[in-house]
């Protein structure tokens, strides 16, 4: 990882205290690979190391430490605030049903999450109903059921359109007193006018207290364009960053943070119900930085 | 000399720029780029013709077509990490198979997944393909067996294995892949004649990881590249093809069972530059 990197290039520096603009530039240098090894967008690093390097010159006097380490430092910390500060709440209204749509690219983890939100949920003492609004993929509805029944959650998908289903589920949710709805979306392409007005169109009519953005932590450069494109045309409120429990960087999580500002507010680490964390930034900066 | 030398790390910065942005991956994107400066090019509007025809030099010159036995069943079993499109990508290429009027049988071997055999189902029905399945947490080996005397009994052309996806670091569920093989090896000698990763094109660099990790405990004979009618590029398969010697053989360009489309290396390195 870059601490062993930085230890063998800084070697010669220890006992210096102030580091050199050119030692900063070095350092910067393997800062910059690291960053695109673990799959944070070109743009994005570029930036990123941009607004560092200032920071690094100034502070470097200051410190105890070797030139080396304190550089890493500066970037761990500034990776660190860049993706948080940590916010893991659901927006709760105060007139229920709360709506929350799960959104986002095929396969990225969707219905698997809305199930595991649903459960987490659950155990914070809430009555969630799961919407199952995928009338495209086959047995997308009966995925989410099966799933629903794992955890004991109803599950609602009848109607001919998301947007007549979404209202059946709202009416069922208010004479049963379900106060939280949880609704699974179709994936989509965020270049797919049709379906990305579909989610507008649905936004637009049920005011969701979230809409969160599902995203594999895989997912390489293409992260800036899905992340800009769903922010921009639909509006999101936060991240839910899945497969974790690979071995990917998941460099995605600073190229998405850093083009939408919207918060992560929890990550998917297994296929299994119970594998949903709240988004910690401090570990995931030190995952991406090897 | 020097204004020339200043205009070409200009064009270097752009191509290596598109280069990353296309998820070459750092290694092969500085391997590329260090071909370029050494070949000192005169002029800089030789540089990314010389440089796309460097990266198809990078993929493999061969046959790309799916190895089919002469004795059937011929096998296929298609595998990958979770999410990818392996069961989608296995409904499209079945379908190639009855638009050629073979007979072909499902093995629903994904039996962890909810919904997964219901997947299969419905695009066995819309195929109009048998499928073969057992319950829900039942062995995917015992699926991929009996579906396997299924087929040769039946006369069947082509037998296609869904598996459920899995992250190539996990050693236990990889293991698991390992003994579908052998279990359908045992049956014919020679099955199955082609296993299939399917990688998902909006991956980074961890594409590499995940062929790594298949290809050592599974000898992968092709991939299926989906997703490509996204914005994402797929440029992992070229350090793929290169390093691991693994064709890509199929894309998939959509959702639908005519979505699936031949690789062809040219294409595919003008397309990283659009
Ligand atoms: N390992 C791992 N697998 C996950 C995680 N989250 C979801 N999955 C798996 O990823 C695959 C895709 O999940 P789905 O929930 O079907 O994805 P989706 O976004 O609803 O897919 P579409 O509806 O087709 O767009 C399934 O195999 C899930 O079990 C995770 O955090 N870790
Ligand atoms: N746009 C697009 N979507 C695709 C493509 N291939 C598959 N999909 C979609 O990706 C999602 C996941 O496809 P699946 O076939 O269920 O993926 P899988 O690998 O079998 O998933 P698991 O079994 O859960 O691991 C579905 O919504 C598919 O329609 C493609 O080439 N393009
Ligand atoms: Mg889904
Ligand atoms: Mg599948």
């Amino acid at each position: 990882g870059i601490s062993v990197k930085f230890g063998t290039i800084f070697k010669k520096l220890r006992g210096r205290g102030k580091l050199s603009e050119k030692n900063i530039e070095e350092s910067l240098k393997e800062i910059r690979l690291a960053l695109l090894e673990a799959d944070v967008n070109y743009k994005v690093v570029k930036k990123f190391i941009h607004e560092v390097k200032e920071r690094a010159i100034g502070e470097a006097v200051l410190r105890n430490i070797t030139p080396g380490q304190q550089v890493v430092k500066v970037i761990h910390e500034e990776l660190t605030r860049v993706m948080g500060p940590e916010n893991n709440k659901i927006n709760i209204s105060s007139r229920p049903p709360t709506i929350i749509v799960l959104v986002g690219l095929q396969g990225s983890g969707k219905t698997t999450t809305c199930a595991k939100l649903g459960g987490y949920l659950k155990e914070k003492g809430y009555h969630p109903l799961l919407v199952a609004t995928d009338i495209q993929r086959p047995a997308a509805r009966k995925q989410l059921e099966i799933l629903g029944k794992e955890l004991g959650l109803p599950v609602f998908g009848d109607g001919r359109d998301p947007l007549d289903i979404c209202r059946g589920a709202k009416d069922l949710a208010i004479s049963e007193g379900r106060e939280v709805l949880l609704v699974d979306t179709a994936g989509r392409l965020h270049i797919d006018e049709k379906l990305m007005k579909e989610l507008k169109q649905l936004k637009k009519v049920f005011q969701p207290e979230e809409v969160l953005l599902v995203a594999d932590a895989m997912t390489g450069q293409d992260a800036v364009n899905i992340a800009q494109a769903f922010e921009g045309t639909l509006g999101i409120s936060g991240v839910v960053l899945t497969k974790l429990d690979g071995d990917a960087r998941g460099g995605a999580a600073l190229s998405i943070k850093a083009v939408t500002n919207k918060p992560i507010k929890f990550i998917g680490v297994g296929e299994k119900l119970d594998a949903f964390q709240p988004f910690c930034p401090d570990r995931i900066a030190s995952r991406i930085l090897g | 000399l020097k204004f020339r030398g200043k205009i070409n790390s200009e064009v270097l910065e752009e191509l290596e720029a598109i280069l990353i942005q296309a998820d070459l991956g750092m290694k092969t994107t500085a391997k590329v780029l260090e071909k370029i400066r050494e070949e000192r090019l005169k002029e800089p509007a030789d540089i990314k013709p010389f440089l796309k025809r460097e990266l198809v030099s990078l993929l493999l010159d061969c046959p790309r077509s799916i190895n089919l036995s002469a004795s059937s069943p011929s096998v296929i079993l298609v595998v990958g990490v979770n999410g990818v499109g392996k069961t989608t990508s296995l409904a499209k290429l079945a379908s190639r198979f009855r638009e050629e009027n073979k007979k072909v049988l499902l093995a629903a071997s994904d039996t962890f997944r909810a919904g997964s055999i219901e997947q299969l189902d419905i695009w066995g029905k819309r195929i109009g393909a048998e499928i073969i399945k057992h319950q829900y947490g039942s062995d995917p080996a015992a699926v991929a067996y009996d579906a396997l005397s299924a087929a040769q009994a039946r006369g069947i052309d082509i037998l296609l294995i869904d598996t459920a996806g899995r992250l190539h670091t996990k050693k236990n569920l990889v293991e698991e892949l390992r003994k579908i093989k052998r279990v359908i090896g045992k049956k014919k000698k020679e099955a199955p004649e082609e296993t299939l990763l399917v990688l998902d094109a909006t991956v980074g660099q961890n594409a590499l990881s995940q062929a790594k990790l298949f290809k050592e405990a599974l000898k992968v004979t092709g991939i299926i590249l989906t997703k490509l009618d996204g914005t994402a590029k797929g440029g992992m398969v070229i350090a793929i093809e290169n390093e691991l010697n693994i064709p890509v053989k199929l894309i998939g360009t959509g959702e639908t069972l005519g979505d699936l489309v031949e690789f062809d290396r040219g294409e595919f390195v003008e397309a990283l530059f659009s």
